[in-house]
């Protein structure tokens, strides 16, 4: 099986600062393939944390206006997911 | 030939195997391997016996590699088998600590997964379990142990990230790891997992808010802990319970071992604090792992001298 690629799959962060916030986060969880870095699972995701989750290049559009839409501020941490897979390997072969 | 083995790097699951045959050569003496159990897809489950006493001397247990994708944690592993070695007579500290301790190193406790995260999907979490009457794959093997293992109806899902399982220990992996200190725990003082990312030193418990018995102990080392790793690049960790300083979790491997009467365990979530989440460079797995070394000594030597 070919192995899975990542490109152009970006990595959010998003201080949820309310309960509110949360349950936004936890809705687009239910309608979104998302991958949960920190905390690991949807279920942990409450007021007062930092959130970090993958989404696909497809379905970051659409959770980019969803937290627009709301004015939750957002980081994209990585832009593009594969590239930095690629590029973890910095160290030459002795 | 899996090709060439380097502590500055992330190696294959092949790599790490010849390596380990290559530790118990090189050093007959120092390092020995048992194997504890294998996978379900029959990988072995190795642990590296480091120190120079007998079976009845102290001995704390470290695991890396629980969760296949937080990669710089098998590194710390291979790192901390390295040094124990390489500055045993050289180095006091260690001379001393396994002069007088053994330390059970279990390199990669999720092998079917890591070699997954290698081979197929470099975001892969679980092991390679297949589930019944469901076409996800794995369980989360952090949330399979025996403590308060179903506490939380959000596990239970075998499509989920943190799916605890179809019973407690259900998985073999950690079978062999709970067999493995059920039967080494007269000896075992200290457990020590390690994990990535977020530059957290955490200890009991996940499952409640509740504050175990040496709280204050586990407090004050924790916090001494990540002060001595900060001396070395002023990496900050923050440090506390699971449950307050995280979220609550259950069927974790700290809490197991607290409550089968190992009062010491710690979980550390390696770097970063997220730049690179799970991707750490590997020019950064160096300095991740020296100043863990600090911490880790740090909390040896205080399990040396507190512990009967």
């Amino acid at each position: 099986i070919a192995p899975v690629r990542f490109d152009r799959e970006k990595v959010f962060r998003v201080k949820i600062q309310d309960e509110k916030e949360a349950n936004i986060i936890k809705d687009l969880a239910k309608t979104n393939e998302i991958d949960f870095w920190y905390p690991d699972a949807m279920h942990h995701v409450a007021a007062q944390m930092t959130v970090d989750f993958r989404v696909s290049e497809k379905e970051s559009q659409s959770i980019q206006s969803a937290l627009d839409q709301n004015k939750m501020p957002y980081q994209i941490l990585i832009n593009d997911l594969q590239e930095e897979i690629e590029k973890q390997f910095d160290v030459k072969e002795d | 030939k899996p090709g060439r083995h380097s502590y500055r790097k992330y190696n294959s699951w092949d790599k790490i195997v010849a390596w380990t045959e290559k530790m118990v050569n090189k050093n007959p003496k120092m390092v020995s391997r048992i194997q504890i159990g294998s996978t379900v897809e029959d990988n072995p489950l190795y642990v590296l016996q480091i120190g120079k006493g007998g079976e009845s001397r102290k001995a704390i247990f470290m695991d890396c590699g629980i969760h296949a994708r937080e990669w710089v944690s098998p590194a710390f592993c291979q790192w901390f088998v390295y040094q124990a070695i390489k500055t045993y007579g050289r180095k006091k500290i260690m001379t001393k600590l396994l002069d007088r301790m053994n330390f059970y190193v279990l390199p990669v406790f999720n092998v079917d997964g890591y070699i997954w995260s290698w081979t197929q999907n470099r975001m892969w979490r679980k092991n390679r379990s297949k589930n019944q009457n469901s076409k996800c794959i794995g369980t989360d093997l952090n949330r399979n142990f025996n403590v308060s293992w179903n506490s939380f109806h959000n596990t239970g899902n075998p499509c989920q990230d943190i799916y605890r399982g179809p019973a407690p220990e259900s998985e073999k992996e950690t079978k062999a790891v709970t067999d493995f200190i059920r039967s080494h725990l007269k000896t075992i003082k200290a457990y020590i997992t390690f994990h990535s990312y977020s530059q957290m030193l955490l200890f009991p418990y996940g499952y409640t808010t509740d504050k175990p018995p040496n709280h204050g102990d586990l407090d004050k080392v924790a916090k001494i802990g990540t002060d001595v790793l900060a001396t070395r690049y002023e990496t900050r960790y923050i440090y506390g319970p699971i449950a307050s300083t995280i979220y609550p979790t259950s069927g974790s491997s700290l809490d197991w071992a607290y409550d089968l009467g190992i009062k010491h365990t710690f979980a550390f979530e390696l770097r970063d604090k997220g730049k690179f989440g799970f991707l750490l460079p590997e020019s950064r797995i160096k300095s991740t792992c020296r100043e863990t070394m600090l911490a880790v000594k740090f909390i040896a030597k205080y399990i040396l001298k507190h512990t009967s």
